[in-house]
């Protein structure tokens, strides 16, 4: 009855490495229309997420550095299986807008956001 | 049935004046914890939209400029009797997050986002 991640998520994946530049991270969420850029690790393991709103607040302090200073650390994310009413309660209670997904090794497959939630709305009558 | 826009927006109301800058923008957006700042004139007309996301494209061209090179023009809008399934759909059709709503003289009187939308899922079981 109630969707699941599964369904209603985007397979579209942009990530960027850390140790990469605000900059660098600026120009991959133009580019890719998006507004959440998880980040990863050498080894591919998600171990922060750096935002459009991430980078205004660096525009608004003056400072941009290295990535890993603006980024959060402690990300909260979504697994497939997971009913979408649990994910739009997730996002409200931390008051953001996107979680990468996760698949049962910890790897990041896509993203669920508010415009893909709100998109089911979009659908009825 | 449906619900209308009027029951589910935000009636906290951020606005920028045109002619401040980019910096300025930024430091409005961080404080309301919001991403989308309708840009008004001097005689309280919607004359614009600035966004975490513009602000971030600012970054990654390296060009700040006044608000009015950076934000976005032709503003799409709600009105509050609008039913949101409607709102979704204007949100989905422009890729967009979040409509400045307008009352009948024109006034922004508040903002719909996606996360509000978003929202009425999480209520749900
Ligand atoms: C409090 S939110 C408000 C703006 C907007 N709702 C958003 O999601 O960016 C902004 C902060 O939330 C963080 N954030 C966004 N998505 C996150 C996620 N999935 N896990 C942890 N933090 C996240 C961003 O890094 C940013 O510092
Ligand atoms: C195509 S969207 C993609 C990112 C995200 N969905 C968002 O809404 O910002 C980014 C562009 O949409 C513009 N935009 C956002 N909300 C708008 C609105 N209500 N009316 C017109 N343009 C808008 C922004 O100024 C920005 O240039």
């Amino acid at each position: 009855e109630t969707p699941l991640v599964k369904d209603v998520m985007s397979r579209k994946m942009i990530t960027i490495r850390q140790g990469k530049s605000v900059e660098d991270a600026a120009k991959l969420i133009m580019r890719g229309q998006s507004t959440h850029l998880p980040v990863t690790s050498e080894d591919d393991r998600l171990i922060g997420i750096i935002t459009a709103w991430d980078i205004s607040k660096a525009v608004a302090q003056g400072k941009y550095d290295k990535l890993d200073r603006t980024m959060t650390r402690r990300v909260i994310t979504a697994t497939l299986d997971e009913p979408i009413d649990v994910t739009a309660r997730k996002l409200e209670k931390h008051n953001i807008s996107a979680l990468p997904v996760i698949d049962k090794d910890g790897k990041v497959i896509g993203m669920i956001t508010s415009d893909d939630i709100s998109r089911l709305i979009a659908k009825r009558n």
